[in-house]
This record gives structure tokens, sequence and C-alpha cells, in this order.
């Protein structure tokens, strides 16, 4: 049986909000290591992987692998009765039919109890190869998504290129084009505000803002963004989590001319 | 214009 416990449902209730408008139904895989999501979006362009460690909980029981499959807007439901600041505990039987959640108010002494009905869900799965990136610039979270907000009024796709001067992302569009340019940054006193580029090689690529836009609804999981881009293959952004759990979006590029 | 790739051509079924 799965049984895991999280001092705050903050964390759970962002996750899922995050992704819960790129895809609709998905599995949470549970075994020992953790509760682990992968899903592509309907029209098979963007990929979701998110990872949640055992470590990120307390206790965190998971005997052997369950599968619960899930419709997100279902779940966002029972969430929302969750307060940010509640104790979170999932439980599964082994061959579940549902999820139990429990939400604790320890302060109130409040305790509600939820049942979702799960799903079976036919989901095939994709090799995520590990992959060398040319370019890798961490960022606060919170100025992507300024960008990602500002250049959608220009144009419905963004390049972005990073170099040894910095990262630029630009749109063109009919009403004119525009371009934010970031450089390496690194205050000492507000490490929320570094922005980090490594550099094997340049790079360019070309990326819907439609999804970019969607994937920043992780925002508030995360101060900082990773953005991870080679040539010819899909961009990785990522939303890091204590203990080394991740919320990450792939992002297939434009193509052609 | 460029065209939608789909995340499928990158990454195989496993």
């Amino acid at each position: 049986m799965l049984e895991a416990r999280l001092d705050t449902a903050n964390l759970f209730k962002s996750a899922v909000d995050a992704i819960k408008d790129l895809v609709q139904d998905c599995n949470f895989d549970c075994n020992d290591s953790g509760i682990a999501l992968q899903a592509m979006d309907n029209s098979h362009v963007a990929l979701v992987s998110m990872m949640l460690k055992a470590e990120a909980f307390s206790p965190f029981r998971c005997d052997r692998n369950i599968a619960l499959g899930v419709n997100l807007t279902s779940l966002t439901k029972v969430l929302r009765a969750a307060g940010r600041d509640d104790t979170l505990t999932l439980k599964a039987e082994d061959a579940p039919d549902v999820l139990n959640l429990v939400f604790e108010a320890t302060a109130q002494d409040r305790i509600s109890e939820y049942d979702l009905k799960l799903m079976d869900i036919d989901q095939e799965h994709l090799g995520i190869p590990d992959t060398e990136y040319a370019a890798t610039i961490s960022m606060p979270s919170a100025e992507f998504k300024r960008i990602t907000t500002d250049l959608m009024a220009m144009s419905e796709s963004v390049t972005i290129e990073a170099t040894k001067d910095g990262v630029k992302f630009s749109s063109t569009g009919d009403i004119g084009n525009g371009s934010i340019t970031l450089r390496q940054h690194t205050p000492v006193d507000k490490p929320n505000e570094t922005v980090e580029i490594e550099l094997s090689e340049p790079v360019a690529l070309t990326f819907s803002l439609k999804y970019l836009t969607n994937f920043c609804k992780a925002q508030p999981l995360s101060n900082q963004v990773k953005l991870c881009l080679s040539a010819e293959v899909p961009l990785m952004v990522e939303y890091g989590l204590e203990g080394g759990s991740y919320l990450r979006f792939y992002l297939a590029p434009k193509i052609g001319d | 214009a460029k065209g939608q790739g789909s995340i499928m051509s990158f990454f195989s079924k496993k």
C-alpha cells in the first residue's frame, strides 16, 4: 500500500495546478523511491515529467509499484479543499479503486478526508535520453514568466539564443518585434535573482510561446528555473524542488523554415 | 513559417 504524508499541502497543490492545463488524465507511478508522473499533452508537443522523491514525504511508505490513474481536473477539485498549510496524506491500497486524501489543519483540530475515484489509464512511457545540453540557463522563475508573457503579446513563438554574451529571447509578429537579453548576473545578497549561463556551444532554437507560458504555471514551485537547450532536441524547462524532486517540461522545437 | 515538431520524434517509446 501507499502512504505518503506532506507537511504542507502546498507543494502537491502547486504541482498539480502547474500541469492540469497541459495534461488531463495521467498515472501517478508510486514505488519505494517516490511518486513519479510522465505525460504528454494531447498534441504530443510537450511532455511533463515530475518526480516527488520519497524524501519529500514524511513518512513515505510504498511496498510495491502502484499506478494511480487520476483525472487531474477531478484531483484539482479535491485539492481545492486543502488549506495550503494543511498536512496532506495520500493513501492507496495495492490495487486501488480510489486515492484517499486526508487534509489536517493541526491548529484547528480539523480533519477532512476524500476518496477520489481512480481510472485505468493505458499510458505509454517515453525514454528520455540523458543529454549533455549545449546551454543551461538558470534564471529567476518570475523573470521567465514575465518574458514569455511579454513576448506572447508580439508573436506566437520565441527564439531563444544562448551565446557567451548572454541569453536572448526574441519574437517577431504582425505588429513588430521585441527581444529581451539577460546577461550573467550573480548578486551575492540575492541568490534568487541569479542568472547563470553554462555554455559549451552557442545555440538558437524557436519554441511555441503558448506552451512556455503554460509551463510558467509552475512558477510558485521554485524561485529559479533552468532552461536546457541543444540544437534540434526538445527544450527542457526544470523547476527544482527540495531534496532532488523536480517538475520538468520538455518542448519540441519548431522546425524548418 | 516554422512548423511545430512532435516530442515523439525525439523521445522513443519505452
